[in-house]
């Protein structure tokens, strides 16, 4: 629909539906999504952040959407 | 909520450039 993978389209909504100031890490990420692996998780985190739809906060291990704010 | 100012800077700086990067591949497409 949007361009995204299943597995990219999963990890995105789970980063906007994040309402804190440091974000989703990606431990959060990985205990949320069992059934994605974590270097899936990264790749697409790392996807989605070099199109725009995310970014990192206090650490390269945290991200938030700008899709939402 | 208890971010330092630094945290608060460099997040807001990452926002910025993520936005960027985003109207500049909505551009491209």
């Amino acid at each position: 629909v949007n361009g995204l993978t299943p597995h990219q389209s999963q990890v995105l909504n789970l980063i906007k539906s994040c309402t804190d100031q440091q974000g989703v890490s990606i431990q959060d990420l990985k205990l949320r999504l069992k059934a994605i692996s974590l270097a899936s998780i990264k790749q697409a985190v790392e996807f989605l952040s070099n199109e725009g739809h995310i970014y990192s906060t206090i650490d390269e291990d945290h991200f938030r959407s700008t899709d939402n704010d | 909520d208890c971010l330092t100012d630094e945290q608060q800077r460099r997040i807001e700086e990452n926002r910025q450039r993520a936005l960027a990067r985003r109207a500049e591949r909505l551009a491209q497409s």
